[in-house]
């Protein structure tokens, strides 16, 4: 465990604790994509899979808990709680994430580290979360309205990739331990996808405006 | 074929 993974994995933590506590709190998933939970539950429904046949340890269990705990209770809060529904406008959240998820299940049985079902599963699921922000960002161009914990949150989510990618790289300078270069580029691809939301957000922060994304 | 690593990382 080195600095860059903590903090990467306390960053993802973050973010899904910003968006549980804003979700129960103010009981409104107002400019929250549905799809992206969605496809959040799934990237660790299907990474996860080996939580009880290979222990790793005691730390990566527990968050392995945590995190398919939130995204499952973000995605039930969205679909069924009585009043948090209501605030979720599915006229504009219409990604067809099935489009997303449909090309990486086929990526992952043509490439992957060995054709095994959890091994397929978990390259599956890196390639998921490398475009599972998408539908956020999507909804985010169209409502304009980026109140500051959807912001928090896609920003906490960009710099736990970000921080990933430079664990990696301490990784395998340090270890000698070289991650696969299927996990490098969904997460390298992953981190691009954030590269233009971080910059309209470090932008609109120092100038301290309202954060605009451009049509 | 070395065994596949455990995927230790969350």
């Amino acid at each position: 465990m080195n600095i860059f993974r903590l903090s990467g994995d306390m960053t993802h933590l973050m973010s899904v604790i910003v968006l549980l506590l804003k979700i129960h709190t103010i009981k409104s998933c107002a400019g929250i994509s549905l799809k992206t939970q969605e496809l959040y539950a799934l990237v660790f429904a299907t990474r996860y899979l080996d939580i009880f046949t290979d222990f790793v340890s005691v730390y990566n269990t527990i968050m392995k808990l945590i995190f398919l705990a939130t995204s499952f209770s973000i995605v039930w809060y969205m679909r069924h709680h009585k009043i948090v529904r209501r605030s979720y406008d599915k006229e504009q959240d219409t990604f067809r994430h099935l489009f997303l998820i449909l090309p990486c299940l086929i990526l992952a049985l043509v490439v992957n580290e060995k054709f095994t079902f959890k091994e397929v599963m978990w390259t599956f699921s890196l390639y998921v979360e490398a475009v599972a922000i998408l539908p956020q960002l999507v909804l985010l161009q169209r409502t304009k309205n980026i109140d500051n914990l959807t912001g928090q949150y896609v920003f906490l989510l960009g710099a736990y990739r970000a921080l990933y990618i430079l664990n990696w790289i301490y990784r395998y300078l340090t270890e000698k331990h070289f991650v696969h270069w299927i996990t490098w580029i969904s997460g390298l691809v992953q981190t691009l996808l954030y590269a233009d939301f971080f910059y309209y957000y470090i932008n609109s922060w120092k100038n301290n405006v309202r954060l605009q994304l451009p049509a | 074929v070395d065994q596949p690593q455990i995927h230790d990382e969350l």
